[in-house]
């Protein structure tokens, strides 16, 4: 509180005129905000950020947009992990048979689906691997070639490969074929494991519902 | 708490903010404009020392700590205007990489002043 000739009651200092308090605060607030943001000086930008960026950040700093339910009670969604019937009895074509059983009324929507396989491979190898996603036609006959992926398997081990549209369009009908074909010369022995411990299996992030419902509300 | 008015000499709180384009940081910060820097200033006569309701809770427990401690602050028979209300400052702002960061900082908003 200044006073003529007075010192601040709480401190002791001599009390300052409103310019330099003013600025005393200002410093005060620089070096406050620095300190708890563990930086010795501002940031200054190595280069700039597209205003884009910074839209998407300020509507994530706001929260969701209004009028859209929590993520709580929205339709519900849940995780499938469906074990494959595997097929081994040609060490160089793993075919595994996916099974999806929809117990919901509304049908079901496929969110993100991989694949997920043991390979065993003599150390310090490498073998590519044709991943083929087959479906069924369009009138339930023999399985056609939906997609290929080439795979360079690197090491034994589990592997993950993040299934496309047409993989998920299978898994949500209920049935999903997937080939493994190592490539490069014939192996002794399978590349794939199928036992219990090892079985290939599908994991799949499933919404309730799917998109017809959103439309009745 | 008491926000404080001209000439008044309780101990009360002082509103004060501090905007970023006038000290040049709006280029680094990008949300909010400005920090409220409030701070608690004026006088805590003994007959308003330890007000029950305003600050007893937070600062009983402290000036026990300083009766068992014998620490000086109490010798003077005073007691000193402190905040008993605050709040974090939500930051959202460009790192060295133009990384947009989002960080809450608690504590740095004084709400509400009061005498310990």
């Amino acid at each position: 509180t200044p006073r003529a000739g007075g010192q601040c009651p709480s401190c002791g200092v001599p009390t300052l005129d409103l310019a330099s308090q003013r600025e005393l605060l200002l410093d005060l607030a620089k070096r406050s905000i620095l300190d708890k943001l563990h930086l010795s000086q501002r940031p200054t930008r190595s280069r700039p950020v597209s205003r884009a960026a910074l839209r998407t950040a300020l509507q994530r700093l706001r929260g969701p947009p209004r009028g859209t339910l929590p993520r709580a009670n929205r339709a519900q969604e849940y995780e499938i992990i469906s074990f494959a019937e595997t097929d081994l009895s040609n060490i160089n074509q793993t075919r595994l048979d996916f099974h999806f059983s929809d117990r919901t009324a509304g049908g079901m929507e496929i969110q993100q689906a991989s694949l997920m396989f043991f390979a065993q491979l003599p150390a310090n190898t490498t073998r590519p691997l044709k991943v083929s996603v087959l479906t069924p036609g369009p009138h339930d006959t023999n399985l056609t070639l939906a997609t290929q992926h080439l795979l360079e398997v690197d090491a034994s081990g589990w592997h993950q490969l993040l299934l496309g549209p047409e993989a998920q369009a299978a898994c949500s009908q209920g049935h999903l074929t997937v080939e493994l074909v190592p490539e490069g010369q014939v192996a002794r022995d399978s590349v794939i494991l199928g036992e219990a411990t090892h079985r290939p299996f599908v994991a799949a992030q499933v919404r309730v519902g799917g998109k017809h419902r959103v439309r009745r509300q | 708490g008491i926000d404080c008015q001209s000439g008044s000499r309780m101990c009360c709180r002082q509103e004060f903010f501090v905007d970023f384009r006038e000290i040049g940081w709006h280029d680094w910060i990008i949300q909010p404009e400005g920090y409220a820097m409030n701070f608690c200033t004026g006088q805590c006569p003994l007959h308003v020392a330890g007000m029950p309701g305003i600050a007893a809770s937070f600062h009983t427990a402290v000036l026990n700590l300083l009766k068992a401690n014998a620490a000086a602050g109490t010798t003077g028979g005073g007691s000193c205007c402190v905040p008993t209300i605050r709040h974090p400052l939500s930051l959202l702002y460009y790192d060295r990489d133009s990384n947009i960061v989002k960080t809450d900082i608690p504590d740095m908003v004084v709400e509400a002043c009061g005498c310990s």
